[in-house]
């Protein structure tokens, strides 16, 4: 379960602050996966105090609204991926940067759904830089795109362009991994799928041996 | 209850919070002017001594908006939330528990939020609409309201603004969480007026929001 509370002191009106809240969850918390369970619990309230003292932010369009709109997204985003970060059982966060989509929404679908393959989340865990599991996750994403404009970096090795694996240095890629799980760091994941304006974000954390010993032994 | 500082002592998460044209400063869901929190032990996890009820309170009624998960199987509070918030529009209060999820516990369950929210309201002085609730731990397992009730009017009294204060709120959420998170940003807004943004979190596992 994934549980959060947000308190802001602007002065806003709640129509705004709805639309604020909203967003900001779709950028932040639901687009990280641990697991793919979705909770029963899940749930985030935000709460504007108005004690800043500003003039009220009224209209959504207006620069103070954008201004906190990107400030409590930040800090939602913030927030979610140290839950990622912190999944059972995980040696490190993984961050799926897709552009070139039809939509933000569609960069954000095939983000999470590379983010929440169990072979890729697998393969890092085995600091395996596995190009086909990555592939093969925004394939099924249920978002369309032409396979020949998929491209997939790691980190900044590019292990496929244009629809066509590359001769990496596996080696290099390997050693990426390794180190950054070593630290229990962020593991970037760069991929391409078109020429679209979308682009979105997702996170989640690699799948070890652990995640099984810890929900064998903890009920929920 | 019991704030003793041993039962809410794990790491903090790391600064994750993507730069931009906001300042990072201390204090998590006490960093915002008009808020209190606390984090107490009140014995409703099945075991160890970790801080299992918090409590963020604003000091005049605040603006609302929640997001909540799709599941058709949601839990008590959730359904409980989403019924003021068709009410309201301000609020005074959340109050979260670990432990148990108070989900797939049916009527029952529901009258357990409503009770607790009442037992709070009464404790602060305010009305039940300005409650809202959430919770977590195992699910299909009733509340142990043996010791929640009682524990509830002992909260208003281990409230404060600092930053310890909102750390304590923080732990005290967490279930199978190895660090505590919690994060602050400041702006400036182009009034020339400066806001702050605070917040805290909990999650490790079941894992995969679909809130609306």
């Amino acid at each position: 379960t994934m549980l959060g509370v947000v308190t802001c002191d602007a002065a806003v009106s709640p129509e705004v602050w709805t639309g604020i809240v909203k967003r900001a969850s779709v950028a932040s918390f639901n687009s990280i996966t641990v697991d793919g369970d979705t909770s029963t619990n899940d749930c985030v309230i935000g709460l504007a105090s108005g004690a800043a003292g500003n003039a009220p932010i009224t209209d959504p369009a207006s620069k103070d609204a954008q201004l906190l709109d990107a400030a409590v997204t930040a800090l939602m985003q913030g927030l979610a991926k140290s839950i990622a970060w912190d999944g059972e059982g995980a040696t490190c966060l993984l961050e799926i940067e897709v552009t070139g989509a039809a939509s933000d929404a569609d960069a954000r679908v095939i983000a999470r759904s590379v983010a929440g393959s169990s072979l890729a989340k697998s393969a890092f865990f085995g600091h395996d830089p596995n190009w086909g599991r990555i592939a093969a996750a925004a394939g099924y994403s249920g978002i369309i795109f032409d396979q020949a404009e998929l491209g997939v970096r790691l980190g900044s090795m590019t292990l496929m362009k244009d629809g066509q694996p590359l001769a990496f240095d596996k080696a290099a890629a390997n050693k990426y991994l390794k180190d950054t799980c070593a630290v229990h760091g962020t593991v970037q994941v760069f991929v391409t799928v078109g020429k679209g304006p979308g682009k979105g974000m997702a996170w989640g954390c690699d799948l070890s041996y652990d995640y099984v010993k810890i929900n064998a032994e903890y009920t929920t | 209850v019991s704030t003793d500082a041993e039962s809410f002592v794990i790491p903090a998460a790391p600064d994750l919070i993507p730069d931009g044209a906001w300042t990072k400063v201390e204090g998590g869901v006490c960093a915002a002017k008009g808020f209190k929190a606390t984090g107490v032990y009140a014995g409703l996890r099945a075991s160890g001594k970790k801080g299992d009820l918090a409590l963020v309170v604003a000091d005049a009624p605040a603006v609302v908006a929640g997001t909540f998960t799709q599941n058709v199987m949601c839990a008590a509070p959730v359904l409980y939330c989403k019924d003021v918030l068709k009410r309201r529009k301000t609020v005074r209060a959340v109050m979260t528990n670990a432990g148990q999820a108070n989900a797939a516990t049916g009527t029952q369950g529901y009258e357990d939020s409503v009770a607790c929210a009442a037992a709070l309201a009464a404790a602060l002085g305010v009305e039940a609409d300005d409650v809202l609730l959430q919770s977590t731990g195992v699910i299909g397992r009733r509340m142990k309201m043996e010791a929640f009730l009682p524990a509830i009017p002992q909260l208003p009294a281990s409230l404060g603004a600092t930053t310890a204060d909102a750390h304590r709120a923080a732990v005290a959420i967490t279930t199978t969480d190895l660090v505590s998170k919690e994060a602050a940003l400041r702006v400036q807004l182009s009034s020339g007026a400066t806001v702050t943004v605070g917040g805290m979190c909990k999650g490790s596992g079941m894992i995969h929001p679909n809130m609306a």
